[in-house]
């Protein structure tokens, strides 16, 4: 099996600041136990963003999440 | 946007705000000026009006801090977050914080731009949350604009006029 960032072609830093960042901004259920909640999240950045519903971390969605920004989450509470 | 029915917003006409700590960054004189010009961005558009107090608790406590600073959302050096605030309330509602590890500016020169950053924030201040709108001042990621042009667009009126209503001027 591969591990999860090996998956999406990722460095382990680079799949750990972008679950941070989604964790952060893009808060889900905390008692979600859905296999692929990273992508679920993912999903939800790239709607807000208005970028193609991948679910894949792709450099579109890097090159957000390294711009300054305001620390409130883009949805939910 | 959220519909306005699920947003907290003040209910009084006149809302002060206090400036409790600056950036050595920008001159005091430049901060005040900076923050009572993205509050008349939002004032110009709806019946309430913002007064300015220099002592006490304000309904709106503006500062800059780096780091740990008391409220369980530390700041986390230059980059990243620039900034936060919270939602109209009690307490640290409406208080808007920002982080002094960043290099802010007036709009010339390098650095960012506080004018920018204060007016979104006080817009989280007033109740709005963030839009995915590119042009709304609400948009979360950090834009350097043309500050000469720099103004609320059509759909941040529309929300925050929904909110409170219109200006009657």
């Amino acid at each position: 099996l591969l591990l999860p960032w090996e998956a999406g072609g990722l460095s382990e830093p680079q799949w750990k600041q972008a679950q941070e960042y989604l964790k952060r901004f893009y808060p889900s259920d905390s008692k979600s136990r859905a296999p692929n909640r990273f992508g679920a999240q993912l999903k939800e950045m790239q709607k807000f963003f208005r970028l193609p519903e991948t679910g894949v971390l792709d450099s579109r969605v890097i090159i957000i999440m390294r711009k300054p920004r305001c620390g409130l989450p883009d949805i939910g509470e | 946007y959220l519909p306005s029915k699920h947003r907290p917003k003040w209910t009084s006409k006149v809302v002060t705000y206090r400036i409790v700590s600056y950036t050595r960054d920008l001159p005091r004189v430049t901060v005040n000026q900076l923050v009572a010009k993205a509050l008349n961005m939002w004032s110009k558009e709806i019946p309430l009006s913002f007064r300015r107090v220099i002592l006490g608790t304000a309904d709106i406590m503006i500062g800059f801090a780096r780091g740990a600073h008391g409220d369980f959302y530390p700041f986390d050096g230059p980059g990243g977050t620039l900034a936060h605030a919270f939602e109209p309330g009690p307490g640290l509602g409406g208080d808007a914080h920002f982080d002094e590890d960043e290099r802010w500016a007036d709009g010339r020169g390098v650095g960012i731009n506080f004018l920018f950053v204060a007016t979104h924030e006080l817009g989280h201040s007033l109740g709005l949350g963030h839009s995915s709108d590119p042009d709304s001042v609400m948009y979360p990621t950090y834009g350097a604009g043309d500050s000469e042009n720099f103004q609320l667009s059509p759909g941040d009126i529309r929300e925050i006029q929904e909110l409170y209503g219109k200006s009657s001027s």
